[in-house]
Formats: C-alpha cells, structure tokens, sequence
C-alpha cells in the first residue's frame, strides 16, 4: 500500500509539472 | 453672390444603414473543433477520467471495470486514455498497472 501513496506522490508531481 | 451649400449634406446618409459584416465571421471559425469542454481532454478521454474519478475504492478501478461501464467504447481506446491521463498526471496505477485512481479527488 506504501507504493500507492508512492505512485501518487509521482503523479501528482506529474500533474504539478504539467500545470506550471 | 450666389449662395452656396445647399449640396453639401446630400449624399451622407446613405452609410450610416448598412450591416456590419464583420459579425458572420466570428462564430465561422469555430466549426471544426474537436470537443474539449474541459480541459484539453477527448471526450473519451473524459469519460474514462470522470468514471475513474468516481470510483471510491482505495486500490482503484480496473480496466476491466472501465471497459463494463463504458461498454461500446474499445479496450483498446480506453487504455490509450489511461495511459494519457497517467502521463498527464490526472491518475495513477495502484495496486497494479491495472488498477487507477484519480489525483484530482482525495
């Protein structure tokens, strides 16, 4: 369950990236 | 010494009537546009985010799941919009690179 919260911290970098 | 002038209103208002024709062009231009009400996404590609965000589940829903509740839209076609909202960071893999949750709801 700890890669969850990994794959979601990465995609919402990935969200944040995009966003900029 | 005659007195002049009396021509000098005569043709002016003719103009003043005419349509304006710059009005039919602006809403011409907007004929060929893909739907994307909103936010650059294909309309499939909304479909699959909105189901995806409604799902309550912590693990996610499945593409298998995604392919039941969008029934007439291919797997094919739904997994080249997980795979865009992925990079896009709307959602994310769980569980399994099956499974996808949405960043945009907690």
């Amino acid at each position: 369950l700890q890669r969850i919260e990994q794959n979601k911290q990465a995609a919402l970098e990935r969200l944040a990236a995009r966003n900029v | 010494s005659k007195p002049q002038g009396m021509m000098g209103g005569a043709g002016g208002g003719m103009n003043s009537g005419m349509a304006r024709p710059g009005m039919a062009s602006i809403s011409g231009g907007y004929s060929g546009a893909i739907d994307m009400s909103n936010n650059g996404l294909s309309p499939s590609q909304n479909q699959v985010l909105s189901l995806i965000k409604s799902c309550p589940d912590p693990q996610g829903i499945s593409i298998q799941d995604l392919k039941l509740r969008l029934s007439g839209m291919s797997i094919s076609v739904i997994k080249q919009a997980v795979e865009f909202l992925s990079n896009e960071g709307h959602i994310f893999s769980t569980i399994d690179e099956d499974h996808f949750r949405s960043t945009d709801n907690d």
